[in-house]
């Protein structure tokens, strides 16, 4: 089972967040 | 401790309209009620179960009442989480009984699979990043970073996704392997297959999914009877 909390890290350059936004 | 935090109470309590019984919620009431982001396994069900109902209503659309017509999503508002745990798109401007488009309106209009099943990734990023701040970025399971980026068609020119995940090692395996052997989402079904790949028994997806969403709208809706009473 999926814990409730995540991890969150700077957004990144290249990550996933970053890709997202230029669509 | 779903609904820790101060803007949580004031956010549910005008999170839904009318006190009546509901048969469904948006994804977008299901963020403002919770004021958090969805979880890992409720965007696999969410994504499972939409692209289900997108699927069924493709093949046969005038034997679904909740008909979905192809078209890009622009909001979170768009989704639909029934009481039942099926998922759909709200029906808009232009779909049968409903009025057509006008001034302010999205704008919808009819496009391919791909481009319904890349702004449904978008759509469920921005569910699983609700709530945080623009600089911050929520570190996911690299099998569900991998299924975001192919629906959302992010994926780099050579295959390979961003690595900035940590701890990805302990949980790549032979079963990761399987998953990454499609390397293209092109349909709806390409969708529903990742999905059932991340259950341990793929046979179960069906049922799995359908009862996380059907637990999704049953745990929102006694968050807001419950946070409604306490107003």
């Amino acid at each position: 089972k999926e814990k409730s909390l995540y991890k969150i890290k700077p957004k990144h350059d290249s990550g996933i967040k970053a890709k997202i936004s230029m669509k | 401790s779903s609904a820790s935090g101060s803007g949580a109470p004031a956010a549910a309590a005008g999170g839904l309209d009318g006190g009546g019984p509901r048969d469904s919620l948006s994804l977008e009431e299901i963020l403002r009620l919770y004021n958090q982001p969805i979880n890992e396994e409720q965007a696999w069900a969410v994504c499972y179960q939409c692209c289900g109902s997108l699927r069924a209503a493709a093949r046969d659309p005038r034997s679904r009442p909740r008909r979905a017509p192809r078209r890009r999503l622009e909001a979170p508002a768009q989704i639909r989480v029934w009481k039942d745990g099926t998922v759909t798109l709200a029906p808009g401007p232009g779909d049968p009984g409903e009025p057509p488009p006008g001034a302010g309106t999205l704008g919808y209009s009819h496009c391919t699979e791909t481009e319904v099943i890349e702004s449904l990734g978008i759509i469920i990023y921005k569910a699983l990043d609700y709530g945080l701040k623009e600089n911050e970025e929520r570190e996911l399971s690299p099998p569900l970073e991998q299924l975001i980026d192919h629906m959302a068609n992010t994926v780099e020119a050579d295959g390979s996704n961003d690595e900035g995940y940590e701890a990805a090692d302990e949980v790549i395996d032979e079963e990761d392997d399987e998953k990454r052997k499609i390397s293209i989402i092109r349909s709806y079904k390409d969708v529903m297959k990742l999905c059932a790949a991340h259950l341990p028994t793929q046979s179960e997806a069906p049922n799995h999914y359908q009862a996380v969403c059907r637990a999704l709208f049953a745990e929102t809706m006694e968050l807001h009877t419950f946070l409604s009473k306490i107003k």
